[in-house]
């Protein structure tokens, strides 16, 4: 369709903050900053996505695809999924 | 389930509602705090007791944004919902509720008592579920508040911590001990069928048995049907793929794993007469639809289909059921035989030529 496309900049933009709040807040476990070797940020964040595609059963791709980012909106509970 | 252990110390807690949300009256915030504890102190040994004033061991309050001292944030609407931290001092503990969203006492919204229920499970140690059917999955999703939320999950993760609920209260439950299924002198408070398994009940157990595939699971009656105490007397799965329970003058009907809403009733109200105290045993007849509830040497016959007792009873047992002449401990129905069980032996019996077939032992299900 020649219909100008929605901002996909901008819901990237808004989609790679969803993902990055949502894993600071719920899958980022207190390392000593010591043990772990220093790590590309983008490998990091592949890793925790991993993670929580994981714990909610979601196909592991280590990208927030929509079912990924689906979940990221539901509403829930603020305590985080590891590292209790 | 996860746990975030030791858990507290002791089962006595205590709680405290700082503050309310203007979203509900203050009777309602109440209510759905002190449903949220019960829920928790129906599958453990905890006791949870609500204080005015002071420092409770759970401090229970409504927060925006950067609330308190809170080392955590809320987000405004929707979002995260709520946060609690596990036991310990200082926060630990703490349940918050984010005042920015809109707590109902129904489906609308998100449900106080269920968030609470969540929120309390953390404050007692449990961390997430991914049990998608558990009620500590991280997700906010609505059940009808009628069910008892938790899964068999919540509750094998909190008797992890703290063992199952004990008749005397406060005291630590003993790891429960599982009864000797083989032993020469084995016994069974009750028996029913469920769909095509027979459930055999003993204290606080139940054993599944799949006579087709001669299985056999051994499980804790709370991992099924929290609510059921244990001890049940007698049990019987009716027309309408419903099993009813019956410990004292009290019944519950099952459907599944939930318990029909208003239950326990009285057993009066299936029609027995005030003199009737507890229920032997029970089973209804497939072929007929009647129910025969055995009571010392007599039985009352109710009809499932008009849902009342039939006149002319009780009746002695033996007269109709010859060769069954002690009381009973149970009974149960199984291509078209009664089997009946008292102590350690069970009589097989054909309802058609109302006769004993033959004698066997009580664990004869049981591959021993």
């Amino acid at each position: 369709s020649n219909s100008l496309p929605a901002h996909p900049e901008k819901d990237n933009k808004e989609d790679t903050k969803l993902v990055e709040d949502y894993l600071s807040k719920f899958y980022t476990i207190e390392t000593d900053s010591n043990q772990r070797g220093w790590k590309a940020n983008a490998e990091f964040t592949a890793e925790k996505l991993q993670k929580m595609q994981r714990f909610f059963g979601l196909k592991v791709t280590g990208k927030p695809d929509t079912e990924t980012l689906e979940m990221m909106k539901k509403p829930r509970c603020g305590v985080p999924d590891v590292g209790l | 389930y996860g746990v975030t252990l030791p858990g507290w110390k002791k089962n006595n807690l205590t709680y405290r509602i700082v503050n309310y949300t203007p979203d509900l009256s203050k009777e309602d915030v109440d209510k759905a705090i002190q449903k949220a504890f019960k829920v928790w102190s129906t599958v453990t040994p905890l006791i949870f007791t609500r204080i005015q004033e002071g420092i409770a061991d759970i401090m229970v309050a409504f927060g925006t944004k950067a609330h308190g001292h809170c080392p955590r944030y809320f987000d405004g609407p929707l979002g995260v919902l709520a946060h609690a931290f596990p036991p310990g001092s200082g926060f630990g503990g703490d349940v918050h509720f984010d005042e920015d969203e809109d707590w109902t006492m129904g489906s609308d919204g998100f449900n106080l008592f269920l968030v609470a229920a969540h929120e309390v499970g953390h404050a007692l140690g449990l961390s997430h579920s991914n049990d998608q059917r558990a009620l500590m999955f991280p997700n906010y999703a609505y059940i009808s508040p009628s069910e008892f939320p938790l899964s068999p999950d919540d509750i094998s993760g909190i008797q992890s911590i703290y063992g199952s609920a004990t008749k005397t209260p406060g005291k630590r439950p003993t790891v429960p001990t599982s009864p000797n299924t083989c032993g020469p002198q084995i016994s069974f408070d009750a028996v029913t069928t469920l769909r095509r398994e027979v459930i055999f009940l003993k204290g606080r157990h139940l054993w599944r048995v799949y006579p087709d595939n001669s299985e056999v699971e051994l499980e804790l009656i709370s991992a099924f049907w929290p609510f059921l105490p244990s001890g049940i007397q007698a049990a019987y799965e009716n027309m309408k793929d419903q099993i009813l329970f019956f410990k004292g003058n009290n019944f519950w009907v099952v459907s599944g794993y939930k318990v029909l809403l208003g239950y326990p009733k009285n057993i009066n109200t299936l029609g027995f007469p005030k003199g009737v105290k507890k229920i032997d045993a029970a089973v209804c007849n497939k072929n007929t639809g009647k129910t025969d509830f055995f009571v010392g040497d007599k039985y009352w016959r109710y009809d499932e289909s008009t849902q009342s007792m039939e006149k002319g009873y009780p009746r002695r047992t033996v007269n109709d059921f010859p060769g069954i002449s002690q009381r009973i401990d149970a009974v149960f129905q199984h291509k078209g035989l009664f089997y009946f069980f008292h102590g350690s032996r069970q009589l097989k019996f054909d309802p058609t030529a109302k006769r004993v077939i033959s004698e066997i032992k009580s664990n004869s299900w049981f591959n021993c």
